[in-house]
């Protein structure tokens, strides 16, 4: 089973839009996929059409058990979602408070990985999408996966972030002694802006064989998309943004063949 | 004084955006303004080209003497920036153990209201950009803040965020049994997308009176200005971006005035 985490502990660069284009991508290739939402905040399970104030079973529910020394079927947490192969483990707004309540104690770094492994046989792939802080859900999500995506806008802010992020992920790898390969995915670029063009230039510079070689463009279509609860593929399959998603997984799945 | 928050637990909406416009175009006008960055993520600190891994006195500092029942100068943790009129109190990457360190403990509620108290023969106008989640540096935020901005990206899943946001500041209205208005600032408004005039619509229909009548349009050139590190402004002064958070400044201070 693939893991893949989408992280970048800045706001607004695109993990959630990352993370259902993704999805729907490998439901349309017949892939049984699960997209797992540990941001408080809930954009992909608003996206779907949940409401991450009252989600019932969710991704809070598993670490709460794991708290109380529980591990209960976590494929309770999983809800259906617009297409049969496609399902949707929600955030609860009460992920909020996770750091505040665990934060301090030991062992609860793996409640992902465990939960995940006894998933293994349903799902083909598994896609977390994280929120924009380093706490213990990411920290459980890195733990996690066997791939890291990380968004990153194609502007000067957005790229100081980015050396957090790796700084992050360092961190993290050290702790688990093993490695976790990534991909740096500009997205958002808008060829009309020099500053567009300056940061791609930099970050090409700066992580060279780290940087994907598909761009994903401007597209005003996600908006529309996030409002109908649908990928973009499935409602524009041919807007700019859904051709770019769909060449990024293409070399995606090429590189890790190779890897 | 003036203490503004600029917070909305949804990312990358433009809260940094509009905090740095506004502290910009309030510096012009001769006002002693202060700015606050309280995101571990440090946007706004890398903007005025100080770096949130080390940026010496923080906010940060104020919070760890509290916690440690010291109280030294806050005027200590404040830096100067590209203008005389305005100081910087950066942001540190230490701040993302906060919840974990302070969470739980009494009286941390109340660290930067205490700070700005010291400084209000100093500055005007102290402007506070959040971090894209709740926490302890949110809370002391809103507890401080006597006017909050909530910069909405008009768009679906952004005002899924909006009404956590405002059950947010009810939460903490309540806790301090004061009152704390508001105004909703639709930002990133893009006049050649439907779903950035039917958010505006869903926008004006739920929440009329909340809701500024400046639109902050898309323009480009705010990359540009982040890459200098300076506010559109003072880049250039007539783009479609300074001019509209110049007509928004109008009219909030107008609105403040008669409220
Ligand atoms: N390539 C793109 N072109 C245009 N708009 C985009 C693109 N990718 C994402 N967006 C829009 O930008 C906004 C932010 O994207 P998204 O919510 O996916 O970012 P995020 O990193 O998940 O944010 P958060 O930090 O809040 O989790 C959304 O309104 C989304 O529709
Ligand atoms: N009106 C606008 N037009 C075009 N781009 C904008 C506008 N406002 C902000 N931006 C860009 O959008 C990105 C996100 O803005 P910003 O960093 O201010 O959001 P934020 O809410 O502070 O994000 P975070 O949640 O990470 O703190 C930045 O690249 C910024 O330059
Ligand atoms: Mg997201
Ligand atoms: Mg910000």
């Amino acid at each position: 089973m693939n893991v893949w985490a989408i992280a970048n502990q800045k706001g607004g660069v695109g993990k959630t839009t990352t993370t259902v284009s993704l999805a729907g991508l490998l439901v349309e290739l017949g892939f049984r996929t699960l997209v797992v939402d540990i941001d408080p905040h809930g954009s992909m399970t608003s996206y779907f059409g949940m409401d991450p104030e009252s989600p019932g079973e969710s991704v809070y529910s598993l670490f709460k058990a794991a708290s109380e020394g529980r591990m209960p079927d976590p494929g309770r947490a999983v809800h259906p979602t617009y297409h049969p192969l496609l399902g949707l483990m929600p955030a609860s707004t009460a992920l909020a408070t996770l750091d505040r309540q665990l934060g301090g104690r030991d062992g609860m770094g793996l409640v992902l990985t465990r939960s995940f492994a006894r998933l293994a046989s349903r799902y083909d792939y598994v896609l977390i999408d994280c929120p924009p802080m380093l706490g213990v859900s990411m920290v459980n999500a890195l733990a996690a996966a066997n791939f890291l995506i990380i968004p990153v806008q194609t502007e000067f802010l957005a790229l100081k972030g980015l050396e957090r992020m790796l700084r992050t992920l360092g961190m993290v790898q050290r702790s688990r002694h093993s490695r976790l390969d990534h991909v740096i995915l500009p997205t958002m670029y808008d060829r009309r802006t020099r500053a567009a063009q300056e940061a791609l230039d930099t970050l090409n510079a700066r992580y060279a064989d780290k940087v994907a070689p598909t761009l994903i463009p401007v597209d005003t279509q996600f908006r529309e998309a996030s409002k109908i609860g649908r990928p973009l593929s499935a409602v524009v399959p041919e807007s700019r943004g859904a051709v770019a998603y769909r060449e990024f997984l293409d070399w995606l799945a090429d590189y890790l063949e190779r890897a």
